[in-house]
């Protein structure tokens, strides 16, 4: 699975996700990257000075019972993000441990695993909305690059 | 308001060895480098930014998408893509698609098509699969191909492993796929 989330210069946020799926997959199935609310999520307010974009990969079934870029996307519009702030590291730590630790069902089923690149529009200075960029996994590893017009140079990693 | 356009990519969780690691991070440097100067010569939407990156990514055979995709129990390239809006909230997307060499491009068209309800005033699809799917690419002019173009080599070699596996299992074992065969 490969993904991307984006930031314009006009303050505007979007997500985007593909996948070829399982390797001896059914013919027919669908994982996460194409279903409405699991695969990718992005949302703004209408200030746009909150908001993200998120991308997923990892188990498309676990991932589509969960609905995890929604979770997600919900998580952070939590109440406390009306001028307070939300602990984004608390509500990865939370969603991941919540939804992606134990298999669903016990029978002898792989881990679930799933990892997110997460970007956030946080109140810089003089309150202006500045961009951060979050990456979790349960996987062994999660690829992730990123760039920016005003730094144009990728920085790339091969996280573990 | 900032004038800088953001993009990260991802090239997927899960298990990325050294004889490849390489390969995927190119492909990850190129997808930022293409999709921003992109962005500055024609469409600087985030929509737009996206599909350029994540096209990119698809063109790629070291990643799980696209050209290079892990093939179905019937040895088959099929795709799912997805794209959203976090201006309007609108979302497109496409599962099981054949023969469309950039699976995002069709998802966004999805979006775009789905913006407006039809002449009937029918909200439209938001998620189109399969062979519909290939029917409304060609009918948006987006890039269809035969196929088994969208097979590589690559993908062949790890699907003629696991099959055959499968198919003969040794001393009646369960055969079990690698964790990352079973992600997306």
């Amino acid at each position: 699975t490969v993904g991307a989330v984006a930031w314009d210069n006009e303050g505007n946020l979007a997500a985007g996700v593909s996948s070829g799926g399982l390797l001896l997959k059914y013919s027919g199935r669908i994982g996460e990257a194409a279903v409405y609310g699991a695969g990718c999520w992005a949302q703004q307010s209408l200030s746009k000075r909150d908001g993200m974009a998120c991308s997923i990969s990892g188990a498309g079934e676990h991932i589509v019972r969960s609905g995890l870029a929604r979770i997600l996307g919900e998580a952070l519009q939590s109440p406390e993000s009306d001028g307070g702030e939300v602990d984004i590291h608390q509500v990865l730590l939370q969603v991941f441990n919540q939804k992606f630790t134990e298999p669903l069902h016990q029978r002898g089923e792989l881990m679930p695993n799933a990892g997110v690149v997460l970007l956030t529009k946080e109140r810089g200075e003089d309150d202006e909305a500045v961009p951060r960029l979050w990456c979790a996994f349960t996987t062994e590893s999660m690829a992730v690059a990123y760039a920016s017009t005003r730094k144009p140079s990728p920085k790339v990693s091969i996280l573990r | 308001m900032s004038t800088t356009v953001y993009i990260a990519v991802h090239g997927g969780a899960g298990y990325h060895g050294v004889p490849s690691e390489q390969n995927v991070k190119s492909a990850l440097k190129r997808a930022c480098a293409q999709a921003l100067q992109h962005s500055s010569l024609h469409d600087s939407s985030a929509i737009s930014v996206v599909e350029q990156a994540i096209s990119i990514l698809e063109d790629d055979e070291y990643l799980n998408a696209g050209y290079g995709s892990n093939l179905t129990i019937d040895g088959t390239v099929e795709c799912d893509a997805a794209v959203m809006d976090g201006l309007s909230g609108d979302f497109g997307s496409v599962g099981a698609l054949s023969g469309v060499k950039n699976p995002i491009q069709l998802a966004s068209a999805v979006l775009r098509h789905s913006r407006e309800p039809d002449s009937l005033g029918r909200i439209r699809p938001m998620t189109l699969v399969a062979s519909g799917a290939h029917a409304f690419a060609s009918s948006q002019g987006i890039q269809t191909v035969i196929p088994n173009e969208m097979v590589s080599p690559r993908a062949i070699r790890e699907w003629q492993k696991w099959k055959s596996r499968l198919d003969h299992p040794t001393n009646g074992d369960q055969v079990s796929l690698p964790q990352d065969a079973m992600q997306d």
